[in-house]
Order: structure tokens, then sequence, then C-alpha cells
């Protein structure tokens, strides 16, 4: 069941000394810090923030070494998946296998896919942006079609 | 060096039975003093075959623990009570070893001891991400043969494809062995892409899903460049056309109904349109009993009471000098 305060009780968890002490993390003197889900720290680069990955895209699809899934919980207002499949097309790649639905387990839809020349896009319905927490059982479900390279 | 990294038992949970799990630092830079933390969960089903995958979360500046490790994909949820865990139904570990990295450094647990390596770009954190797996692999060789993945979400978006071409263009330079990575591909999920494509598509979600207007719609299409937002923090490399586009009409036109878009969206959870926001327990019950004495109330309005009885009572809370108030631990910000 979706949790919306999820977030509280990992960082609640993650400050137990007993855990770091589990997990080896934090055990200096000199740096203890308390452990924050996301930080403000980090100063990134905003010009980096902007750049448009679609070139590095382009020269991993020319490498032709590698299998990639762009996956996309349709109910994230966040990344929406309308972004997404705009940039995977616009790659211009040759479609291996039209657009259409996928089905989980439990034989409802899961998603819907399309399968490009050496990239393949799948939709997981009902999902948010952290697709593996709020559709674990459909994302399992991709994953291990992607990983034993199934259709 | 592997078995000091062991983790034989977590707290809230007990011994770890059904796989083996490891974590801690991994230095990436010795002169900087430049440290990556992770957790790693053997595959449960066959370590030796299965493939190993790397989890990398967004932001940039968000923990891999906090979200694939620990509510995502890891092998543990935690429970209501931040002290004990539950099983995940679901874990990836059953199809995969996985590595879940605390990236760039200052995220979670990771560090440096030069502190200007908190500025930092998508270069180094590539770099650093490699250099990363490379040690992994001299701590844990038995794996160097697996198929390597790299995966993760949102800001992974970048995080991936720049150190998927990282380890690609390594391992064409590489002068031996123990520099290649066996790269077999990359999963990303909702992943920051194109600014220009990526936001001009959540405007088309928002008005597709009826949470903003036609007129805000048609507004930030007719205004806005996405190539080119924002105004730049202090201390950040200039785009040259941003310090002048800032002024310009369209721009400024396209920041008022950028902020008409965020009112109309009221306070909702944008990583889930469908899922309900996180309100405090205290706040909650006061609403709640607002609602009783005042009789139904829209529901907008009814969470918008709500988030503000939790300001006030947050803003209230810090000034108790009591700072281990519940609330401090149910900041809905």
């Amino acid at each position: 069941k979706y949790d919306p305060c999820v977030d509280n009780e990992v960082e609640t968890y993650m400050n137990l000394p007993e855990v770091q002490k589990a997990l080896h993390a934090n055990q200096t003197v000199i740096l203890p810090w308390r452990w924050t889900d996301c930080t403000e720290k980090v100063q990134y680069s905003r010009s980096d923030v902007l750049a448009s990955m679609l070139p590095v895209y382009e020269e991993l699809l020319a490498s032709g070494s590698l299998r990639i899934l762009v996956f996309s919980g349709d109910v994230d207002g966040i990344l929406p998946v309308v972004g997404t499949r705009r940039w995977v097309s616009g790659l211009g790649l040759p479609i291996k296998s039209a657009w259409r639905p996928w089905l989980s387990p439990t034989r409802q839809v899961g998603g819907h896919v399309i399968e490009y020349e050496g990239l393949i896009f799948a939709s997981v319905r009902n999902a948010g942006h952290m697709v593996p927490y709020v559709q674990p059982e459909r994302m399992f479900h991709l994953l291990t079609s992607f990983l034993n390279e199934e259709s | 060096a592997a078995l000091q990294d062991q983790v034989t038992s977590m707290p809230g949970w007990g011994p770890l039975k059904s796989f083996k799990m490891f974590s801690g630092y991994i230095t990436v830079d010795a002169a900087a003093g430049r440290a990556l933390f992770y957790v790693f969960v053997e595959s449960e089903s066959d370590p030796v075959a299965d493939p190993l995958m790397l989890w990398l979360n967004g932001g940039p500046g968000c923990s891999s623990l906090g979200g694939g490790f620990m509510s995502e994909l890891g092998p543990f949820l935690p429970n209501k009570d931040g002290h004990t865990l539950k099983a995940n139904p679901y874990p990836w570990n059953k199809k995969a070893s996985v590595l879940f990295l605390e990236s760039p450094a200052f995220v979670g647990w990771s560090y440096s001891n030069t502190s200007s390596d908190a500025i930092v770009g998508d270069a180094r954190t590539a770099k650093d991400s490699r250099a990363f797996l490379l040690g992994f692999m001299e701590r844990f060789p038995q794996f160097k043969s697996n198929d390597l993945y790299l995966s993760g979400e949102s800001y992974a978006g970048h995080y991936v494809p720049n150190l998927a071409r990282e380890i690609v263009r390594g391992n064409r330079g590489a002068r031996s062995p123990r520099e290649t990575l066996n790269l077999k591909g990359i999963l990303v999920g909702n992943p920051l892409t194109d600014t220009a494509v990526d936001n001009m598509g959540a405007v088309d979600f928002w008005w597709h899903h009826a949470m903003i207007s036609d007129e805000t719609a048609e507004g930030i299409r007719s205004n806005c460049d996405f190539n080119n937002i924002g105004p730049l923090l202090i201390g950040e490399d200039v785009l040259p056309t941003t310090a002048d586009a800032l002024t310009k009409p369209r721009v400024i036109a396209c920041d008022e109904f950028c902020d008409r878009a965020m009112s109309e969206l009221g306070p909702i959870n944008i990583y889930d349109i469908y899922a309900d926001v996180c309100i405090p327990k205290a706040a909650q019950s006061e609403a709640l009993a607002l609602t009783r004495a005042l009789g139904p109330t829209p529901a907008g309005l009814m969470i918008r009471a709500a988030v503000q009885l939790s300001s006030r009572e947050k803003q209230e809370s810090s000034n108790s000098a009591d700072s281990s108030s519940s609330l401090t631990d149910e900041d809905p910000s």
C-alpha cells in the first residue's frame, strides 16, 4: 500500500546509531552528520542539469553494444510519460515492434511498450515517479523480462 | 576487504539469511580524500550467474539508499515506526545482485575531505562512478565477469547514460583488463533527459489531466523556452544568454504563467498525481476536528488547512526548547 510518508520513516531509520554502525557508515568522529534523503550540500552545475542527454544516447546507440530500457510511470507529474515518449521517438530509431499493451503476471495491462532498434520504451500503468515503489509487481515483471531478453 | 564490509544483521530485522549483504566506502580520489558509500545485496537466486545492477537515485543530490535500497527495490521496506523493517515482496535482488551507490560525494554518507568537491557536475560524477565500479571490482573480483547493468530514475537520466559513455570510452582506452567493465545495458525510469522536451511534456500532462487551465497551458506554450530556465545560483557557471533572457518580456510572461500553473496544481503529490501527500498526524487530527466542528469542507481547502496547521506547528516546534518533538520527524516540506 502506498505510504506517502515513507521518506520520513526511512530518514528516521537511517539516523539510528545502530543502523549506521551495522552499515559501517559515518563512523568517524571527524565527519558525523545527519543522514538526509536529499542534500543541499551538493552544488550541482545548472548548465549540466539543462544539458540534453540526446547526444549521449546517440553515441551509446552508435556503439551498438548496449541494451537500453527506458521506462516511465504514467501518473508521474514531474517527468511524465508524454515528454519521455517524445524524446525517445525523436531519436528516430527504426521500430522493431509497434506500440502495444504489455500484461503483468496477473493478466492486467501493466503498461504499454514499443521496441526500437537498440532501445525499448515501456510505460508502467498507474505508477508515479518512483516506479519500483508504487507498482512493484509490474516493475519487477518488466525488469525480469528485460534481463531475460524476452519480448 | 570485502569481508570487512559484510553486514550480517540489520537492526529491526535480525540476521540476514537468504542473501549476503555488504556496505562501506570505496575511495575514488585518494588525493582529495573522496570516497563513495555503497550498499551491495547479492542475488538470492544465483549470485554467480545473475547480472550485477548498479542503481542510482537522482536529485541531483539524493541518496540511492533512501530511495532505491530502503523504499523502492531493496530487500527491505521501513515500518511506520521508523525502527523496524519488513520484507519487500518484489526486491530486485531476486533477479540480480544490486549495488546502491550514494553519488556524488556529500550525498548521504559519501564524503570528501576537500570541501570544494561539493561543487560538481555530470563529468566528475560519471568519472567518480566509474572509478567506484573499478574499485568495487577489485574488492569483489568474483563479479568482474558478470553482466553489468546501470539503472536509476529521475536525475539518473543524466547519471546513467553519462556513466555508460564513460565506461564505453574507458573500455576502449583501457591499458589492462583491470580498467574494463563488462557493461551490458542500461535502464532509466522517468528520466530527466532533455529539459525542453521533458518540461513541455509536463505542461501537456498537467493540461491533459485537467490540473491546469486552458489559458495557463497556452500561456506557457506560447511564452516559455525550457532550454533556458530559471535564475542561476550564486557561484554557478553562467549560461551566456540567461541574464539577458530573464529580463525579456516573454520570459517574464513565462514566469507568470508557470506561477499560475503551480497555483492551479495545488498542494498535489507531483510525483504521483493520484496519491496522497504526506500530512503529519498532528495536523491531520486538528484538521479533522475542524471538519467536524465546521461541517464538510472542499478537499483542496482541507489539505491547505492541514498544511497551514503543520507549518504553524513546525514554527511553534522550532521555537520550543524541546527539539525532540515528533513534528520534527514529520516535516511535510
